[in-house]
């Protein structure tokens, strides 16, 4: 799946793939001060699974933790789970509903699920929906984080340790053989990074048709520009 | 669900009055069943004779037609308001002119009986035809068919055709007298995508008990149940500017319940009626879960009260109430009012004082089996008291136990309360009765729901709140839209869930919708209009029980009203069958049952007289 980090304080975007075998679970956000955490489950193209490079991979499965209030959501690409203490809601993406406590909101519709914490904190899972027969993708998910100057700075990871400022530096730009790919060179936590110019489509705004951002591409799983390497982020299970 | 059966009155002239075909036709569209019993027969005396018809249908519906061809002359039914047919009707017996129908209640279903004398060589056809909106019970619909026939039947036929928009998840037919795999291969059953189809068509042979014997094995009961696919939560149909809304959420979690059982244990409840209710309270301590709060009030001449607050159903007190239970002994006489306001006070009380969970629910669950006769016995009062001591706040179900009670009181308490009534025959399975009903509310998905459209869009709404939506159950709204040409509309419905409340939100697509239901053959007519109409009048019936004064007045006008124009047989209306060409010349026929003693009078009243010649038969339908 990609990552697109809109960073704080830049008018730009830094991007990166994680590319692991589907089945596996990533860390997405882990906050320690509001007790959220978010994990992404992969799924894969059902195409040549033997062919890594080929194989296109994706968010299957979206977990959402709230720990103080003992919340768990689980959005699949066939439904959205609440488990709340010992009682579980299940709803489908057909529905069209609105779930409120004095302490989250969840809105699902056909295209997205919306869960909100309190003041603020606000997860957009969006459904991308491909053709039924199609032989080879699958239906996949988008998480946004919204408003995310609400999460604490002592989030970490994939997208949580982005929510505290970062300073990079691109320089050495190269037009290369395609002038809408150009090379540069990022200067981001004390690392020399070779990075592309590319373009990514955001869909919180336009689900069907997304917006383009243009955002640096950080290569080989984001390595410099995450703490740490990728499989750091990688954990057992999505609760 | 229906059942019907061809009789001649006497027995020594079974052989002369031949039924050669019994044809019941069901067509189901979106849960309104639309269904047709023909019976043709013909005399193979020398003389006149007399032929019966008749047909068991549910309590629930409403029939819309009875016709009868004599020789090749059909004699059309017209329903008619109450008052004006009964005149006909004692204008022709005081003729000594009628031949008759009765129709009596039993557990489910009422009973449609018609005499005609048919002349000698002549033929005669019976064709009824009545309709109902089947509801959604512990996860399907039911239709239930009741199979009599007297005698071997030459064409013998049960077809049901079902067509539901949402799709068909399941579907089954089974019938209590297929015993054997000759009689099982003459029934089909089959569903794919909206189409469902079940057939039932044994052959002369089939029908035998044995292979040499005239007599039939086909009685008892046909169930057919089904299913809809629930993808989402919600459904919409809508022509001809009528819709319908079907809500039924599936995957919710369970809301805690604080029940409070109050259990008449007078006299009158001694023997088999005591046992059977320890069993089935005992049966239903097991069912409750551990998050419930609960208590039994027992009433007698006093008020006992197994714990003086409501408890949790922990194990330790699960167990204690078990014992409890089990020495539940019947004293006394019958102190109504005073067990239901204590039940009542309980739960007011554990709500006030915050002892039972802030997101659960209350329900009152009453079980009696005679008339209050010590303390508050005037039923008005009563009923005053149980109102003002709820405010609306639970629903309060009575369970009428066996017949020696006021079954309106019960049900007008319950229905005043957002709950309804039900009777617990006397038989053998009265236990399972009581818990079958415990099963129904045992599972609340959502509380206070409410259904809302826009303003200004929709016209002649049905009943659109409910205290509980029940796991497995429906809720059915109906109404009419004001413009039909608009394209889209959206409903919301409201509830409190468990844990959260619950907004579920349906858009629909007029034009597309329309469209779509119009391009399938399967549906008949207008039947959201029909299903709308059966609804509305249905709902006015039930409060029409409690109203008073000119409210009554009204409610009765516009039920009665609803009943001529859409031709239903209701409990304000007769059909009457006249000869076309003598608008005189009329013979009353049925009664709707219902479950007071005014009605049972009505009921009750059978007209037979002498032979009247074909030439100018009159009959008369009654619903009471």
């Amino acid at each position: 799946p990609h990552f697109i980090i809109q960073v704080r304080g830049k008018k730009d975007a830094i991007c990166f793939n994680i590319d692991e075998e589907p089945g596996t679970v990533l860390r997405l956000i882990q906050d320690p001060i509001t007790g959220l955490t978010v994990n992404g489950q992969i799924i894969g193209d059902q195409g040549n699974s033997s062919n890594s490079k080929n194989r296109k991979t994706y968010l299957g499965k979206v977990g959402i933790v709230n720990s103080p209030m003992d919340l768990r959501i689980e959005v699949t690409t066939e439904k959205i789970t609440l488990h709340n203490g010992a009682a579980q809601s299940t709803f489908s993406w057909l529905d069209t509903v609105t779930v409120t406590s004095e302490r989250f909101s969840v809105k699902i519709n056909r295209e997205a699920t919306v869960v909100s914490f309190g003041k603020g904190i606000t997860f957009k899972v969006i459904l991308h929906q491909v053709w039924k027969k199609h032989h080879i993708h699958l239906h996949f998910l988008g998480f946004y984080v919204l408003d995310s100057d609400k999460m604490s700075t002592k989030s970490h990871g994939l997208l949580g340790q982005f929510f505290r400022p970062l300073a990079f530096q691109v320089s050495d730009l190269n037009p290369g053989n395609d002038p809408s790919k150009i090379h540069a060179t990022m200067l981001v936590k004390k690392h020399r990074l070779a990075v592309t110019r590319g373009y990514q489509k955001d869909y919180r705004k336009d689900v069907h048709n997304g917006t383009q951002v243009g955002c640096w591409f950080v290569h080989n799983n984001g390595q410099g520009v995450i703490d740490g390497v990728h499989s750091d982020y990688i954990v057992s299970d999505l609760f | 669900s229906r059942g019907m059966e061809e009789a001649t009155r006497l027995p020594t002239q079974a052989d002369d009055i031949e039924v050669y075909s019994t044809k019941v036709s069901c067509k189901v569209t979106s849960r309104f069943a639309h269904n047709v019993v023909t019976t043709r027969a013909v005399n193979r005396a020398d003389a006149a004779k007399e032929v019966s018809f008749d047909v068991e249908l549910p309590k629930t519906a409403f029939i819309t037609n009875f016709t009868l061809t004599i020789d090749g002359v059909t004699y059309p039914g017209n329903v008619k308001e109450k008052e004006v047919a009964k005149k006909q009707y004692e204008k022709a017996v005081s003729q000594g002119k009628t031949a008759g129908l009765v129709k009596a209640s039993g557990r489910k279903l009422e009973k449609f009986t018609v005499s005609v004398n048919v002349a000698a060589g002549s033929k005669v056809t019976f064709e009824l035809t009545y309709e109902e909106l089947l509801k959604r019970n512990k996860g399907k619909y039911e239709m239930y068919l009741k199979v009599q026939p007297k005698q071997l039947v030459k064409d013998f036929e049960i077809e049901v055709d079902i067509f539901e928009p949402q799709g068909i998840s399941m579907l089954d037919a089974q019938a209590s007298f297929i015993t054997n795999d000759l009689l099982g291969s003459a029934l089909s059953k089959s569903f794919s995508g909206k189409k469902g189809h079940v057939s039932f068509k044994p052959s002369l042979d089939q029908q035998r008990s044995c292979p040499t014997c005239g007599d039939t094995l086909l009685n008892g009961d046909f169930i057919i149940t089904y299913d809809v696919n629930r993808e989402s939560p919600a459904n919409v149909q809508i022509v001809n500017g009528y819709f319908v809304h079907f809500f039924a959420p599936q995957g919710l979690p369970v809301v805690p319940k604080n029940v409070v059982f109050v259990i008449d244990i007078s006299g009158s409840m001694y023997g088999r009626k005591i046992e059977q209710t320890r069993d089935a309270l005992l049966k239903i301590l097991e069912d409750i879960k551990e998050e419930d709060y609960l208590n039994f009030i027992l009433f007698d001449s006093d008020v006992t009260t197994w714990k003086d607050t409501l408890v949790q159903a922990t194990p330790e007190n699960i167990q204690e109430a078990r014992e409890f239970v089990k020495n539940i002994r019947d004293r006394g006489m019958t102190n109504i009012n005073d067990g239901l306001l204590t039940g009542i006070s309980m739960l007011n009380k554990a709500r006030e004082e915050h002892t039972v969970p802030e997101r659960s629910t209350s329900i009152v669950i009453m079980l009696t089996d005679g008339d209050a006769n010590v303390g508050e016995s005037r039923p008005a009062k009563i009923q005053e008291n149980v109102l003002s001591a709820i405010g609306g706040r639970f629903p309060l179900y009575n369970l009428g136990f066996g017949n020696n009670l006021n079954y309106n009181f019960l049900e007008s308490l319950a229905l005043e309360n957002d709950g309804f009534a039900r009777r617990i025959y006397e038989d053998s399975d009265a236990n399972l009765q009581l818990q079958g009903f415990y099963e129904e509310v045992a599972n609340p998905l959502l509380t206070s729901v409410e259904v809302e459209y826009p303003e200004n869009a929709i016209l002649d709404l049905t009943r659109n709140t409910y205290q509980h939506f029940y796991d497995g159950s429906e809720i059915v709204v109906a109404g009419r839209l004001v413009d039909e040409d608009m394209n889209n509309f959206k409903a919301d419905v409201k509830g409190h869930g468990a844990l959260t409340d619950l907004t579920f939100t349906e858009e629909v697509d007029l034009k597309e919708m329309e469209k779509a239901l119009q391009e399938q053959d399967y549906i008949f007519g207008s039947y959201i209009e029909r299903l709308w109409a059966y609804l509305t009048i249905e709902q006015l019936l039930d409060k029409r029980k409690n109203a008073h004064g000119s409210e009554k007045e009204n409610l009765t006008a516009q039920a009665l009203d609803l009943s001529l124009k859409y031709h239903f047989v209701t409990p304000l209306t007769s059909m009457v069958v006249t000869k076309p060409e003598d608008s005189d010349n009329q013979m009353a026929i049925a009664d709707k049952p219902g479950e007071g003693p005014e009605e049972s009078v009505t009921a009750a009243i059978a007209y037979q007289t002498s032979y009247q010649p074909p030439s100018s038969p009159y009959y008369y339908v009654d619903g009471d």
